[in-house]
């Protein structure tokens, strides 16, 4: 564990609760992209099976149940406790292509052809794109409550941090984990216009309105 | 060296 991986695992922690907290205060999940969310809660259980499989620590096992369960608790908002609040004519994005897309590169992209690792694969893949849906709302929408632009600064600043995790640990330890890093580095350009807006407009106390 | 992969992270 170093002070990068730590700050990004609080951050993504962080996003979910900010989500959370924009969804109950207020009653609504206006603004909010389902099919991203959908997709994380796809993300985390194809990722975290090896929760039945493999003891890492109690840290890593209590994060990956959390991220789980607050991801299927998002989607049971989302759908039925303010289905009332959420507009699917903003959030037209085409899943399927980015599902499609992340089978066909897990397949060809893993470390085992196994059944585990090929998911795993998937997993890494599919995150590095699952904001897209709500990048797209928002560009649809042209503007955002500051809670949502929070949210999405907190989850696009997770794995960047990640990234300096990663060179952390190659220059240390020389661990290295490939795949994680192209789709870390995908992930992260994908924010790039977001945090640029963010940091001019939201940071300064305006409102997030795209140009 | 596919065996010594070790996803620690989350």
């Amino acid at each position: 564990m170093n002070i990068f991986r730590l700050v990004a695992d609080l951050m993504h922690l962080a996003s979910i609760f900010i989500l959370l907290l924009k969804i109950q205060k207020t009653r609504s999940c206006a603004g909010i992209s389902f099919k991203t969310q959908l997709l994380y809660a796809i993300v985390f259980v194809t990722r975290y099976l090896d929760l039945f499989t493999t003891w890492i620590s109690l840290y890593n096992t209590i994060m990956k149940i959390f991220f789980i369960a607050s991801s299927i608790y998002i989607l049971y908002l989302m759908k039925y406790k303010f289905r009332a609040t959420y507009d699917p004519i903003l959030d037209t994005f085409r899943i399927e292509f980015l599902l499609g897309g992340s089978v066909i590169l897990a397949l060809i992209f893993n470390y085992d052809f196994i059944p585990m690792e090929i998911l795993w694969s998937f997993s890494i893949f599919l995150e590095s794109v699952a904001i897209l849906p709500q990048l797209f709302m928002l560009s649809r929408t042209g503007e955002a409550e500051t809670i949502t632009t929070h949210y999405i600064f907190a989850l696009g600043g997770y794995r960047a941090l990640y990234l300096c995790n990663w060179l952390w640990r190659y220059i240390f330890d020389g661990h290295v984990e490939v795949y994680a890093w192209i789709a870390g580095v995908i992930q992260t350009a994908l924010y790039s216009d977001f945090f640029y807006i963010y940091y001019t407009k939201v940071l300064h106390g305006k409102k997030f309105e795209l140009p | 060296e596919k065996k010594e992969h070790k996803k620690d992270e989350l």
